[in-house]
């Protein structure tokens, strides 16, 4: 270090920096996650402990989105047939895949791992349950369920979000289901339609070996879309537990109707390995672009002259999906 | 990634869940 020229020496010590402190956090997050199972094995019940606000804006600031398409262009890159097998076999065995449900259980059909990610399933593998209102837009794991108050939404147990800034205002007249509002419980009774209903949500998380594909949980017609750009931080249950609002932060699309007992709506949030985010029957959507005005969203609505109905989906029908990238 | 429902009901809406488990596309998440 004498000797080494002065440029050299500075050019080393950001390096050095970086890597003494993102070790010492990974350690110290370390610490405090043995010191929980401590406090758990004792029985001792552990207050949720969130985030601060300097700990968001830290892994905001991680570039996500472009690590997320880099993710993506590398998984778009044609792999030779031999090489096909054992990469995906890994993937299989890492997330544990059952290929068994796949339309197409031939590994070499898949040209790349995006290709394998939106397989599809057989459709004898997820018979649509006939009784039921509502059943599962995917395969998944159900974080939270409730009925909504306050207008606040829990991401999971005891973390919540606030349902005005995941919905976003409205800025169009004709789109009942936002409007500008004074109080946030306003907000929430400007959503529910009939006297007499309540506000309820479902959190369903979708591990990375999960079918990504999604479908319409119930008959409805969808009249707006919103498309929210955002962050792709990741969005398993645990980071869940640690940020609050995460749902808020994150790239998602917003779809919005109704369905025989008024208000309804599907949103479709990213995360780091899964930053794009297909609707089949809107064209004009485009997620994870490269430039973003942050709090921006973009609007479009389903109903037009000839069109007074929005999109009629019925329970099952294909609506989506997510992507690497 | 994550999908949200958000939704109006009745009061007597009824969920068919526990929090935590696994669930599969077409299941029942819940009716009235």
């Amino acid at each position: 270090l004498h000797t080494a020229p002065v440029v050299r020496t500075f050019r080393l010590r950001p390096f050095h920096f970086l890597v003494a402190t993102g070790g010492g956090y990974a350690g110290y997050r370390q610490y405090e996650k043995y010191k929980e199972e401590q406090l758990e094995k004792m029985g001792i019940e552990i207050p949720i402990k969130l985030a601060s606000k300097w700990e968001v804006s830290l892994y905001k600031s991680v570039p996500t989105r472009l690590l997320s398409r880099a993710w993506g262009r590398l998984n778009q890159v044609e792999l030779p047939t031999w090489l096909r097998k054992p990469v995906y076999s890994l993937y299989i065995w890492t997330f544990g895949v059952n290929m068994k449900e796949a339309a197409v259980e031939d590994l070499h059909h898949y040209r790349n791992l995006s290709e394998f990610f939106r397989r599809k399933l057989k459709p004898q593998s997820r018979p649509v349950c006939c009784y039921h209102s509502v059943i599962s837009p995917s395969d998944g794991k159900i974080l939270n369920f409730g009925q909504v108050k306050n207008c606040e939404v829990e991401q999971v147990k005891g973390v919540t979000y606030s349902l005005e800034s995941f919905l976003g205002p409205c800025t169009s007249t004709e789109d009942v289901q936002f409007s500008q509002t004074s109080s946030c419980n306003s907000f929430q009774n400007q959503l529910v339609t009939k006297e007499g209903n309540e506000l309820y949500h479902c959190v369903i998380y979708l591990a990375p070996g999960d079918y990504h594909c999604f479908h319409s949980p119930t008959d409805w017609r969808v009249s707006h879309r919103r498309h929210f750009p955002g962050s792709l931080m990741s969005v398993n249950p645990g980071v869940a537990r640690w940020i609050k609002e995460l749902f808020c932060h994150n790239e998602r699309v917003v779809l919005t109707g109704d369905w025989k007992h008024g208000f309804f709506s599907l949103t479709a949030v990213g995360a780091t390995n899964v930053g794009s985010i297909r609707i089949y029957f809107d064209r004009d959507l485009h997620t994870n672009s490269p430039c973003y005005s942050k709090g921006s969203y973009n609007d479009f609505s389903f109903i037009t002259n000839n069109n007074k109905e929005g999109i009629p989906m019925r329970k099952g029908e294909h609506l989506g999906e997510f992507n690497l990238g | 990634s994550t999908i949200v429902l958000i939704f109006e009901a009745p009061k007597d809406f009824n969920f068919h869940l526990k929090p935590g488990q696994k669930i599969r596309f077409g299941e029942a998440l819940g009716s009235l």
